[in-house]
């Protein structure tokens, strides 16, 4: 789930 | 990827690397707040636990394996190998009245109440606030190697650009993350006065000193 948050960032 | 996220992500690689090799070059870790970078180890360790169940790009986890062997080679090298150059005296600021709260507040405040959020959230809360110690030590010596100062000013920068990234992130793709943005604010804010600073003395080629 990419969720509020993106885990594509560092 | 935008341009002001690839360039944060630079400016905290130069920031990294730039601290690593005063420290390997000079053999010294004098002017380094060791209780910052232990908070800056744990920063990525919580952050980045998804590395090996969650790809996202090769640049994505590469970055974070560089990120994670800088900060403990760092760690390693204040506390063992170049233990003796390390400034205890002025290393003085009180990690746990930092590491405590934003435990606390990573419980209270998160987007999702399981282990891998709250650790996520801690990491960011945590970043926010690490970089104290280090400015405190400056504080207490008065000064600060130029190297450190460089050191500090990409540090800084690279969570200002992040912040307009979201801004970026926010405007064109409608994604925006309170805690991130928050913690930013405060992380950025906190340079602040080092910013001013270093623009007024370290770029006119001055020592940065400050009045004792």
């Amino acid at each position: 789930k990419n969720g509020p948050k993106a885990k594509d960032e560092l | 990827m935008n341009v002001f996220r690839l360039t944060g992500d630079l400016s905290h690689l130069v920031a990294i690397i730039l601290l690593l090799l005063k420290i390997w070059k000079t053999r010294s870790c004098a002017g380094i707040s060791g209780k910052s970078q232990v908070m800056f180890a744990l920063v990525f360790t919580t952050r980045y636990l998804d590395l090996f169940t969650n790809f996202i790009s090769p640049y994505n986890s590469v970055m974070k394996v560089i990120y994670l062997g800088c900060s403990y080679a760092t760690v390693y090298m204040i506390y063992m190998k170049f233990k003796a150059s390390y400034d205890g005296n002025h290393d003085t600021f009180r990690a746990e009245f930092l590491i405590i709260p934003v435990g606390g507040l990573a419980f209270l405040v998160n987007h999702e109440f399981t282990p891998l959020e709250i650790l996520w959230t801690f990491s960011i809360y945590l970043e926010s606030v690490a970089i104290l110690p280090q400015l405190f030590m400056i504080t207490k010596t008065g000064e600060a190697e130029t190297i450190t100062t460089h050191y500090l000013f990409a540090l800084g920068l690279y969570r200002a650009l992040y912040l307009i990234n979201w801004i970026w992130r926010y405007y064109f793709e409608g994604f925006f993350d309170l805690i991130a943005i928050v913690a930013g604010c405060v992380q950025t804010i906190l340079y602040c006065d080092f910013f001013y600073l270093y623009i007024t003395k370290v770029l006119h080629g001055k020592k940065l000193s400050l009045p004792a």
